[in-house]
């Protein structure tokens, strides 16, 4: 086999062996491995390095256990707003979202936008437009729910506190 | 954050990430993660690098294109400008996350300076290494 390789992260932050349960640790596990497999896999046919990273990155945005696409966490006013970008080495064009709402794979826009339009990054509504234009899957909020989430959101709404998906220290900038 | 590098049998590198920010965040607040050069970031000549972790810290720091530099301008392995960037310069601005990055010549880095870092890694026929906390 040639040179190929692929590596991912699904975050990082305060996670400590007693911060999981053995279940839970068990899902991430499982969910990184299928990811960097599918990943290999692209680049074992003989596929391109932005195709392998979109496909595992999309994975990753389809799990709920990680802060992307179905997994992300709720904003100050209850919604999801994500941002992505990817980059290829070759050409060095790039593509990139930020803030977009209800786009099912941020990931695969920003691909979209990278080959399809003279800019690097859209945001907004102005990169949802783009998305509907160009056939992005769109999904309701209901989609993007996690009760996880949630609840992680719920303790800290009323407040000007924000927080890292995978931390549990809190950094109250506007206190 | 998620995200991804990869080399393919051509020698091209790429990089993608994609987040859902932080909890509770307002006013429209956009981290590293779709800032090319801060959170993403690929060059066939040095690097391909996705970060996750405080963006603010990371867009200040210029992570990802910061350890491209040093490789193209300071002659460091993959390895060694990560390690100058993750654990030396981000510490210092107090910045917490990691990254992954991969070289053309199929070098891999996976650096964090938090507790942990939800990783995995697959090259040429090698078994997939996951892993999840610091010590692994």
């Amino acid at each position: 086999m040639k040179n190929i390789a692929i590596a991912l992260h699904g975050g990082a932050g305060t996670i400590e062996k007693k911060s999981l349960s053995p279940e839970q640790d068990k899902a991430f596990r499982a969910a990184l491995k299928q990811a960097v497999e599918e990943g290999h896999q692209v680049l074992a046919r003989g596929g391109n390095a932005l195709d392998a990273v979109e496909l595992a990155v999309t994975l990753l945005e389809d799990s709920p256990l990680f802060n992307a696409g179905k997994g992300a966490v709720f904003t100050k006013e209850g919604k999801h707003e994500m941002d992505a970008a990817i980059m290829c080495g070759r050409t060095l064009e790039a593509g990139a979202v930020a803030g977009v709402r209800n786009i099912k794979n941020p990931i695969q826009l920003c691909r979209s936008i990278m080959e399809h339009s003279d800019h690097v990054m859209l945001s907004g509504y102005g990169a949802e437009e783009f998305a509907l234009n160009h056939g992005l899957d769109f999904a309701p909020e209901s989609y993007f729910f996690n009760k996880f989430r949630y609840e992680q959101w719920s303790e800290v709404r009323d407040t000007n506190i924000y927080q890292l998906d995978h931390t549990v220290h809190t950094d109250e900038k506007f206190g | 954050t998620v995200g991804a590098v990869a080399l393919d049998a051509a020698g091209n590198i790429a990089a993608a990430t994609s987040t859902g920010g932080m909890t509770n965040k307002r006013y429209n607040r956009i981290g590293d993660t779709p800032i090319i050069g801060a959170g993403t970031y690929a060059n066939n000549a040095t690097c391909a690098v996705s970060c996750t972790g405080h963006g603010e810290y990371f867009m200040r720091a210029v992570v990802a294109y910061d350890v491209s530099c040093l490789m193209e301008y300071k002659g460091l392995s993959l390895q060694e400008a990560c390690e100058a960037v993750v654990n030396r310069k981000l510490v210092k601005f107090g910045g917490e996350g990691g990254l992954v990055a991969i070289a053309p010549n199929g070098d891999v880095a996976m650096p964090f300076n938090s507790e942990g870092m939800y990783r995995a890694k697959k090259a040429g026929e090698q078994q997939a290494f996951v892993a999840i906390y610091k010590d692994e």
